[in-house]
């Protein structure tokens, strides 16, 4: 009577076996089925892309380019077709954007080129690909990574942009800054019940929710610095665009107001460790802004201070701001049309564009630095929540 | 065990290619 004695880890050549007509179960399952926010919540960050990839390197070691073929095509169009139904998701997004990440690490890490396989252990390097180059597929996931990139930016966005202007600008947070309202304003009221009800607390919260997301999903940390730096982008140019447009926004108490914000945001990015992203810069029109509302703006040489301060301003932007200056209390002015006239004069010769907001849709462009695993594929285990009793362990 | 012969350059389409394909995960059953 055989006694089920199971294989030792070392035994594993890291692949697993699949039928041809099994395919379709295989995306279903572990593609077009898996719940992020259910099953995967427990996984091995990458575990669907590891999985993917054992069973690639199966088809590969059986040098059946057909296999090769069709696998990496049900994958490709299983996750576009996950992200078509449930792209507003953005537990989905990030999830898939991880692991098409993963997938397409893996495709290098174990290539068989030496450039990627400088941090392989000797056992990883005998898990090259043997029989297939799959340096074009690699490059058609790469575009897929943009598109879900580009695609989890927008789910980001349509989560941040409603709460900006609430908790950027409306929301005061400072005590006493603005006990005096500024002349003939009048507190905008809210046609929707939700509306002005955003803090910056809500936003830095939300910040921190995308980002543990990402980071339980596993994305790669120059990926979530990518992430970082846009989202601050777009709070930034949101800010920015709305304080052009509005008079009860430019006083000396919303500059004060807006630094602080500015400053907790900081402060959010030195906690999360992601000083160094670039995304603190991409706020600079915004603290420049803040800080023109705040400076003198009388004398030549306050003329020439501004000038020399607010580089990351177009001239349409500095003149909009001081245009719209509206003093808080008795003790100040307006800015004067002589003034505004000495700053036109001195930025005249700048070269740039007549450009008065900023692009909220400019998205930078990404790249997915390469990221190897230390992980032996040999000792992955696959969750019977998954559903995959298919696949055979080799 | 690294390969003794080197490897075969699979082609691959495009993305947008790709989705034309009409490949078997589209015919999966409701």
């Amino acid at each position: 009577h055989p006694v089920n004695i199971p294989r030792r880890e070392k035994d594993f050549q890291g692949m697993l076996e699949y039928k041809k007509e099994d395919e379709l179960k295989l995306v279903k399952n572990l593609i077009l089925e898996l719940k992020p926010r259910g099953v995967a919540v427990n996984l091995i960050p990458g575990l669907p892309a590891y999985i993917l990839f054992m069973c690639l390197r199966h088809a590969d070691y059986l040098n059946d380019d057909q296999k090769v073929r069709t696998l990496l095509t049900s994958t490709i169009n299983s996750i576009k077709k996950i992200l078509k139904k449930r792209g507003d998701d953005f537990e989905t997004v990030s999830f898939w954007l991880s692991n098409t990440c993963r997938f397409l690490h893996c495709l290098k890490q174990y290539s068989g080129d030496p450039a990627f396989m400088k941090h392989n252990s000797q056992r990883q390097n005998e898990h090259s690909l043997s029989n297939f180059d799959l340096a074009e597929y690699r490059q058609v996931i790469s575009d897929l990574a943009i598109q879900i990139y580009q695609q989890l930016i927008k789910c980001m966005e349509n989560i941040l942009q409603p709460m900006i202007v609430s908790g950027m600008l409306e929301h005061e947070t400072i005590q006493g800054v603005s006990g005096v309202k500024p002349t003939g304003l009048r507190k905008r009221t809210s046609s929707i019940a939700d509306e002005g009800t955003d803090t910056l607390d809500s936003i830095l919260r939300q910040l921190s929710a995308f980002h543990s997301t990402m980071c339980q999903h596993g994305t790669d940390p120059e990926l979530i610095k990518q992430v970082v730096k846009q989202q601050f982008y777009i709070i930034g140019a949101v800010t920015l665009n709305n304080l052009l447009l509005r008079k009860d926004m430019c006083s000396w108490s919303k500059g004060m107001q807006i630094r602080y914000n500015v400053s907790q945001l900081e402060e959010w990015l030195r906690d999360k460790g992601l000083m160094t992203c670039g995304a603190k810069e991409t706020l600079e029109p915004l603290i420049q802004a803040a800080q023109l509302l705040q400076v003198k703006k009388k004398t030549d040489e306050d003329a020439e201070a501004i000038c020399s301060m607010c580089l990351a301003l177009t001239t349409a932007q500095i003149v909009k701001v001081l245009n719209l200056y509206t003093p808080v209390n008795e003790f100040e002015e307006r800015v004067s049309v002589a003034f505004i006239r000495t700053i036109q004069t001195r930025l005249r010769d700048r070269c740039e564009t007549p450009q008065l907001l900023m692009d909220t849709k400019m998205i930078y462009p990404v790249t997915f630095p390469f990221n190897p695993s230390s992980l032996a594929l040999e000792t992955i285990q696959i969750p019977t929540s998954l559903n995959l009793g298919f696949l055979t362990r080799v | 065990r690294p390969p003794s012969r080197p490897r075969v350059l699979l082609k691959a389409p495009t993305l947008a290619e790709m989705e034309e394909m009409n490949i078997s995960e589209e015919e999966e059953s409701p």
